[in-house]
């Protein structure tokens, strides 16, 4: 086993961290989508990251697929991966635009913001 | 900007806008909702002419998005809202109908909507005609004779909705709005891909006739696009769309024959990053 703090934590090779939702920015500039989207031209959002490791957490609310699947990889790693970090929970952002025909549109696009990870 | 007010369904209405925040989290948000709509995008923003640097949002839209934005910052669902009508998209349609000669008098605009990019799958709970009226300072009439703007349809002159105008405070410009809900959707039922076309005229009462609407700014000669009627419709897809459809929609391609005319052969990398 790896030495430990005396907060806890690893030293030495940097453990991944849990399954987690992280701060994302989004910017429709960048990806070259300035040209159709009127606004937001920008907002805030979250990626999950972080490793699915034995024993899942209840918060991460686990598939009973991904409570399998990661009792198999703790019990032999090289023949099952992990389950993965994935978004469970996401929610609507309003997008205003211009369609095909250069029509000004207002919509509530579903499942842009990532409300919280969870192992699948 | 005509503001555009929260009205959640049991809520209480107050003079202009109902109270549904409190506190400093509410000025904040007032604050920003009010505030006037951001600056037209420049035409030659970073060199890069596009559509949308062409193409002015209605204040309507800017505020229906500012509205609706707002709410989900605070948690709320913006469905629910008398103003979206359950509604998930908003689409305006600018007019493209033209008037005869300036000078001639002007008794009936014809309004024309292109609306061919409207999903026909998608059920349309709402339609509303929106117009700028500015009576004109030549205009004088006595406050007991009312003048009602009545919408006709095109189809069969039948009268679909008007509306009288107050002339109390007649010579400030306003935004009138017109109900075209049901004829909208038996248009839509019975002429698809056709043009939208709905027709106008300005009655005044003893002796009724029709008014020349120039009277009312009504005329569409040298109007900015901000200026323009427009026609809104609210409708509800229950099937989730991705944002790659609206890409799809040609758009991109259009993106990527002007880019490519800007910069020759660039093309060819564009588009193999983009897929």
């Amino acid at each position: 086993a790896a030495s430990k703090t005396r907060h806890g934590k690893r030293h030495g090779k940097k453990s991944k961290s849990r399954c987690s939702k992280k701060p994302l920015h989004v910017n429709f500039r960048d990806l070259g989508w300035d040209d159709w989207i009127i606004a937001p031209l920008d907002y805030e959002a979250y990626h999950c990251e972080g490793v699915c490791d034995f024993p899942l957490r209840s918060h991460l609310e686990p598939t009973n697929h991904a409570i399998i699947q990661t009792l198999m990889n703790s019990m032999n790693p090289s023949n099952m991966p992990p389950s993965c970090c994935a978004p469970s929970k996401l929610s609507p952002i309003s997008i205003l635009y211009i369609d095909s025909g250069n029509n000004v549109v207002y919509k509530q696009y579903e499942d842009m913001v990532v409300e919280s990870c969870g192992c699948r | 900007v005509q503001p555009l007010a929260i009205f959640p369904p049991a809520a209480q209405k107050s003079s202009k806008v109902t109270k549904i925040f409190d506190g400093q989290e509410a000025s904040k948000y007032f604050k920003e909702f009010y505030a006037p709509p951001p600056p037209p995008p420049s035409i030659d923003r970073h060199n890069k002419a596009t559509n949308k640097d062409l193409i002015e949002p209605h204040d309507y839209m800017l505020s229906i998005y500012k509205t609706f934005s707002t709410a989900e910052k605070l948690g709320l669902n913006a469905s629910f809202f008398r103003s979206s009508k359950a509604a998930n998209t908003i689409a305006s349609f600018v007019d493209s109908g033209q008037d005869d000669l300036p000078l001639s008098p002007l008794r009936r605009q014809q309004y024309l909507f292109d609306v061919s990019t409207l999903s026909e799958k998608a059920e349309v709970l709402g339609a509303e005609l929106r117009i700028y009226t500015k009576v004109s300072g030549n205009f004088r009439i006595s406050e007991t004779d009312p003048v009602d703007i009545q919408l006709l349809s095109c189809h069969d002159q039948q009268l679909l909705d008007s509306r009288t105008l107050d002339l109390q405070d007649s010579h400030r410009p306003k935004w009138e709005v017109l109900d075209v809900w049901e004829i909208f959707k038996e248009r839509q039922h019975l002429s698809p891909g056709k043009p939208f076309c709905l027709e106008l005229r300005a009655m005044l009462d003893n002796p009724e006739r029709e008014l020349d609407l120039h009277l009312l700014g009504l005329h569409r000669h040298s109007r900015p696009q901000q200026k323009k009627a427009i026609l809104v419709v609210f409708t509800r897809s229950k099937k989730r769309q991705t944002l790659f459809s609206e890409r799809r929609e040609g758009r991109a391609l259009l993106g990527l024959e002007r880019k490519a005319k800007e910069r020759g052969s660039g093309i060819k990398a564009s588009r193999r990053r983009r897929t």
